[in-house]
């Protein structure tokens, strides 16, 4: 969940 | 509104062949530059970036930003009515609920018309931020598609090295391992069978081969591929 989570952020700063 | 046409339909057939397995439901954002998909899988560990520029389309019109919820299932199983040498128009209204398709044989003896109902898809905007990569790796998409299937016999996950001269990929399982190393090529005949590997530091990574192959359903649309590698980063496909 913890990388879903930091996935999620990464791609969000495009 | 939305007015796009392609001339051979196999193009969006692979496409969505490509994407239906990661994505359920997504929008397509249709504006003057064309048309574009973002969004992760359901599992959250996957994007999908998809841009279909307007100049593939002919004619091409789009007069204002407009978000099209496409069920993915629903329309693979349309555009599976597709001959794959068929004009593909594709048309949404002002305020539209429905997707408009319609196939064309080449002599026109043959008319097929869908309309697909649109949904409300919440859209986060996200993308590939811009990163320096330790490792890019080209290769034939076919030979990175094949060494994804060989080794899911061993193991659900591959470890990828790339090294100065080389990319290893290797799948380590209950039952045995494997490995499959591909060495860089200069000077071949076509541009798609080329292998590069440029590196700025050697990169050792694992990935989930479920994903890989999914990613690797793509490899109809391109004849090469490009694997961009970095620690703590999502690879890049």
């Amino acid at each position: 969940v913890c990388r879903q989570v930091w996935l999620t952020r990464y791609f969000e700063t495009a | 509104m939305l007015e796009a046409r392609l001339p051979s339909a196999v193009t969006l057939k692979k496409i969505i062949d490509a994407v239906k397995e990661l994505v359920q439901d997504a929008n397509f954002d249709c504006n003057d530059s064309g048309i574009a998909l973002q969004a992760m899988d359901s599992s959250h560990v996957a994007l999908v970036a998809l841009l279909m520029r307007a100049e593939g389309f002919d004619p091409y019109r789009c007069d204002r930003n407009i978000a099209l919820g496409i069920n993915f299932a629903t329309l693979a199983k349309v555009m599976k009515c597709a001959g794959n040498d068929d004009n593909l128009t594709i048309k949404a209204g002002e305020d539209a609920d429905v997707l408009s398709l319609m196939f064309e044989s080449t002599n026109s003896d043959r008319i097929s018309e869908f309309d697909i109902k649109l949904m409300d898809v919440d859209a986060d905007h996200l993308g590939i931020p811009e990163t320096d990569y330790s490792a890019t790796i080209k290769m034939p998409s076919a030979e990175f598609q094949r060494i994804c299937r060989d080794l899911s016999v061993m193991s659900e996950t591959v470890t990828i090295e790339a090294v100065k001269d080389a990319v290893k990929f290797i799948a380590s399982g209950d039952t045995g391992s494997g490995s499959i190393t591909v060495k860089p090529n200069q000077a071949v005949d076509k541009k798609d069978m080329e292998v590069t590997v440029t590196l700025q530091e050697p990169v050792k990574l694992a990935f989930s081969l479920k994903y890989l192959n999914h990613f690797a359903k793509a490899s109809t649309l391109a004849g090469s591929v490009t694997l961009s590698l970095s620690d703590d980063v999502p690879l890049m496909i």
